[in-house]
């Protein structure tokens, strides 16, 4: 199964993931 | 020269096979692995009659002979063995569990829809985008052309992955519904540009991938406020990173269930996308919406708006601080919100 989550943000938004990584619930995706 | 023959051929050697057999299985794993995360290795696509084939298997009767299979009670002596070699096999963390104890569970299905202990998943309160689910990210960033990536180089349309939107009379969208809609959105190229508030933001995407030993609730990634639900029935594919970069528009295939409103930034959604083994979806604070079962017909959708309709919107027990207002309702961050379960 997949969450796929898709949102406007303001362009610069940026993202502290890296593609493969794992996550859990709760931890930060990206900011502002 | 006979005698030396006759003792090559006898002894074995072990060396040597080990060697090839090592080297082997080292190259194959190498390659496996560069395929599934490697951005540079170009995708190898499955063309369409190949699509059609693997479409063509009765997946969601078997993903519901596996649901009914696994909600059959198990006897107790024979439920610690059986959830063992789940958790050997999948490798779950029993140590998250709420309960921790095997003989708990009734069956497969509801050890699968297992609970965490309250302070084993702390809500990162500096970020304003937390992630949904335990698992593994697939891909994430922005959406160009109204295309999204579902791993990198492998894209699906975004109308087909949430379905016609209509533009509303205060400029924003909650995709189509019965309290918004004026005029549909026909032209693809300006789909991504009627789904966002502001000319000066941008359309971001993440998916994260749940393995089988994967908590399988999910929970608000932000402080947001749903006002459509919109179920989509479909395949239930596999949805494993390999298929993923197999199988174009595998998203847009599949059985899911799409949650749109809208954050402090604008436009925002989280959708559950079904798999073979993980059928059916759950939203607790939405108790019409029923997932995999028979009645489907292909290419259709079904929506639920959650606008004026607040008092039709129950509130499950337990689940404190979701809030059912006229104008769609509203989630916290770190909030359960559904589940995946078996079959």
């Amino acid at each position: 199964s997949t969450i796929v989550l898709l949102f406007e943000a303001p362009k610069n938004f940026t993202f502290c993931l890296q593609p493969g990584q794992r996550i859990r619930v709760g931890e930060g995706l990206g900011s502002l | 020269g006979r005698h030396t023959d006759r003792r090559v051929l006898s002894w074995p050697r072990p060396l040597p096979i080990l060697v090839v057999t090592g080297g082997g299985y080292l190259g194959y794993q190498y390659y496996k692995r560069r395929s599934h995360w490697d951005e540079r290795a170009p995708p190898s696509l499955a063309s369409s009659r190949q699509v059609a084939l693997y479409r063509s298997f009765p997946t969601r009767l078997v993903s519901r002979a596996w649901g009914r299979l696994n909600g059959l009670d198990l006897p107790t002596w024979l439920r610690k063995p059986i959830y063992s070699l789940y958790i050997w096999t999948f490798g779950v963390n029993m140590q998250e569990a709420a309960v921790e104890d095997l003989h708990h569970y009734k069956n497969l299905g509801e050890f699968f829809r297992r609970r965490l202990k309250p302070a084993v998943r702390p809500v990162c309160a500096a970020s304003c985008l937390t992630s949904p689910a335990d698992g593994r990210i697939l891909h994430f960033g922005r959406v160009k052309n109204s295309e999204v990536e579902q791993v990198k180089g492998v894209t699906y349309s975004l109308e087909n992955f949430l379905g016609p939107q209509m533009s509303c009379s205060d400029g924003k969208t909650l995709l189509s519904g019965p309290q918004v809609s004026d005029q549909t959105v026909s032209s693809t190229s300006s789909f991504r540009d009627h789904l966002m508030s502001s000319p000066a933001s941008d359309l971001f995407h993440v998916v994260v991938y749940l393995a089988p030993g994967d908590y399988h609730c999910f929970h608000s990634p932000t402080d947001w406020k749903v006002g459509l639900r919109r179920h989509f029935p479909g395949s239930l594919m596999s949805v494993n990173p390999g298929v993923a970069r197999w199988v174009k528009e595998l998203f847009c295939l599949n059985e899911r269930v799409v949650l749109s409103g809208q954050w402090q930034h604008g436009f925002f959604s989280l959708t559950a996308v079904g798999a073979t083994n993980v059928g059916s979806i759950r939203v607790y604070f939405d108790q019409e919406l029923q997932t995999n079962t028979p009645r489907y017909r292909k290419g259709s959708f079904y929506d639920h708006s959650y606008v004026s309709l607040g008092d039709q919107v129950k509130r499950p027990e337990g689940e404190e601080g979701m809030e059912s207002l006229d104008r769609g309702v509203v989630l916290q961050k770190g909030q359960p919100v559904g589940e995946f379960n078996l079959g």
